[in-house]
C-alpha cells in the first residue's frame, strides 16, 4: 500500500 | 473593463472540458498579459494551472487586474451551447458581479448573450517553483489516455518507471497486475506521434490512477503531452496550446510505507 501525499507538502501557500 | 474575444469557441470548450471535472470552482485571474487559473481538486492532491496568453485572443483588453470567481461547471455548460466556430467574447466590468459571454455565429446572423454570476472563491494560491525534472517524456496524448484507461481497470496506483531504455507504466490490484512499456521512437515521420524520453536520472514514482485518467482526458488540446518527473516533486503533465498558452496538471506522488 502507498500513502498519498498532499500537494501542500511540496508547495507553500502564497 | 475586461474583454477577451476568441475567434472559435472550440478551444474554450476543450479547455473547460479538461478542467471542469477536476475543479469545481476557481478564480480566473485576468491581467494585461492574459488569463490564468490555479485550482486544486477537492482532495488537495492535484492542481490545475491554466494560462491563456493575451496574444492568443483575437481581441484582448484588461484595464486593471481582476479576479473572476467562477463555478467551472456553470461556465462549461454555457460555453458548450456555443457552436464550435462561433466567436466568444468574455467580458466583465471592473466592479461587476457577472461574467458576460457573447457568442456570434460565423455568418453574424445569430448572437447569444449570457451572464454568469461571479462568486467569492476562497482558493489558496500555491507558489510553484520552477522544478528541475529528472525525466521528461513526450508522447502522443491519445496513447497516454489509452494507457491510463487500460491500467485503471486493474489498480488504484500506477508506478511510472523511466530509464533511457523506455518508460514503464505498471499497476497491481486485487485481480492481478499489468504493465506497459513504451520505447523511444527510433525514427518517426510525424513528430506528434513520437515518444521522446529525456533522462537525467532514472526515476520510479507512484501516482493515483484516477487523477492520471482525469488529466489524460485533455487529449483534445494537443496531440502530444509531456510528463515531467522529478525526485521529491509532484508530477507535471503539460498540454501546450500553440500560441494560446497551456494546461498543466500537478500531482503529488504516493509514497510506500
Amino acid at each position: 500500500p502507498a500513502n498519498q501525499i498532499a500537494l501542500i507538502t511540496f508547495y507553500q501557500g502564497q | 473593463m475586461f474583454e477577451a474575444r476568441v475567434a472559435q469557441a472550440e478551444i474554450l470548450k476543450k479547455i473547460l472540458d479538461s478542467v471542469r471535472e477536476l475543479v469545481e470552482q476557481g478564480n480566473l485571474d485576468c491581467s494585461g498579459t492574459g488569463i490564468s487559473l490555479q485550482a486544486m481538486d477537492s482532495s488537495h492532491v492535484s492542481l490545475v494551472a491554466l494560462l491563456l496568453k493575451s496574444e492568443g485572443f483575437e481581441r484582448y483588453r484588461c484595464d486593471r487586474s481582476i479576479n473572476l470567481g467562477i463555478n467551472m461547471q456553470s461556465l462549461g455548460k454555457i460555453v458548450k451551447t456555443a457552436g464550435n466556430h462561433d466567436a466568444i467574447t468574455l467580458s466583465s466590468e471592473d466592479k461587476g458581479d457577472v461574467l458576460g459571454l457573447m457568442f456570434e455565429s460565423t455568418e453574424q446572423d445569430k448572437v447569444s448573450n449570457y451572464e454568469i454570476k461571479l462568486m467569492d472563491v476562497d482558493a489558496e494560491q500555491l507558489a510553484i517553483p520552477v522544478a528541475e525534472y529528472s525525466v521528461c517524456v513526450r508522447m502522443p496524448s491519445a496513447e497516454f489516455a489509452r494507457i491510463t484507461r487500460d491500467l485503471s481497470t486493474i489498480g488504484d496506483s500506477v508506478l511510472i518507471s523511466c530509464t533511457k531504455d523506455g518508460v514503464q507504466f505498471s499497476t497491481t490490484g486485487d485481480t492481478g497486475s499489468g504493465s506497459i512499456v513504451l520505447r523511444q521512437s527510433s525514427s518517426v515521420d510525424d513528430e506528434k506521434k513520437a515518444v521522446v524520453i529525456e533522462v537525467q536520472e532514472p526515476i520510479s514514482l507512484s501516482f493515483a490512477t484516477k487523477f492520471l485518467v482525469q488529466f489524460s482526458k485533455s487529449a483534445a488540446l494537443n496531440e502530444s503531452v509531456t510528463l515531467n518527473l522529478g525526485d521529491g516533486v509532484p508530477l507535471m503533465v503539460e498540454y501546450p496550446m500553440k500560441e494560446m498558452g497551456y494546461v498543466r496538471f500537478y500531482l503529488a506522488p504516493k509514497l510506500s510505507n
